[in-house]
């Protein structure tokens, strides 16, 4: 799910 | 992780170091803002409101420790130590940040992925970080006077922008559904503010000459 791939950028 | 990644995350990694060397080491803020560094904690905070819910990955977790550590106490450094405090350029330093905060604060209820209080601040976090450089940017211009310190600190911290950029360009080929517009245009807005002094910048370093700004 895309929900948390942009997440893991500070 | 890619390299560009990497790259922007030890970027921004230094530039906090470098601040912070200049405050602890030399005991001085002289051309730094406060309401730059203020915003930057409350960007941090309303960020990572996530640290102790979803696990990431060790190293995302440090980096996150060590951007609200050091954001802080960069603000309690130039509010609290006697020392520091006393070479901040309080008369300089009078962008009214409060007029950020309220029309990034309405853009991300109008404007993002999902509307759950999380997510929200997330977002609130994003549109501040695009603008949080103007305080200083505004005090750089005023004052001049740069020291080198100062102006490595910015320089790193457009750096790191600028290697998002090529991040967020690198997983979009690589990475299925990685599209991303609320990141991506406030990361690009971010990044042309910081044009102006990268131009300056660099010419003062080809050209060997101490770094000053145009009135």
């Amino acid at each position: 799910h895309r929900h948390y791939d942009y997440h893991d950028e500070l | 992780m890619n390299a560009f990644r990497l790259a922007g995350d030890m970027t921004h990694l230094i530039s906090v170091l470098v601040l912070l060397l200049k405050i602890h080491t030399i005991k001085s803020c002289a051309g730094i803002s406060l309401k730059t560094q203020e915003l930057y904690a409350l960007v941090f905070a309303t960020r990572y409101l996530d640290i102790f819910t979803d696990f990431i990955s060790l190293y995302n977790t440090v980096m996150k420790l060590i951007f609200l550590g050091s954001s802080f106490s960069i603000v309690w450094y130039m509010r609290r130590h006697k020392l520091v405090q006393r070479s901040y350029d309080k008369d300089h330093d009078t962008f009214r940040h409060q007029l950020l905060v309220l029309p990034c604060l309405i853009l991300a209820l109008l404007i993002h992925e999902q509307f759950t209080f999380k997510e929200v601040m997330w977002t609130f976090s994003i549109y501040l970080e695009a603008v949080a450089i103007l305080p200083q940017l505004v005090l750089l211009q005023r004052t001049r006077n740069i020291d080198n310190l100062t102006g490595q600190y910015v320089f790193f911290l457009g750096a790191y922008r600028s290697l998002y950029i090529l991040n967020w360009i690198y997983r979009y080929f690589t990475e299925p559904h990685y599209v991303h517009w609320i990141t991506w245009i406030s990361g690009l807005v971010q990044t042309l503010l910081y044009a102006d002094f990268f131009y300056y910048y660099i010419s003062s370093w080809k050209n060997n000459v101490k770094l000053t700004l145009p009135a």
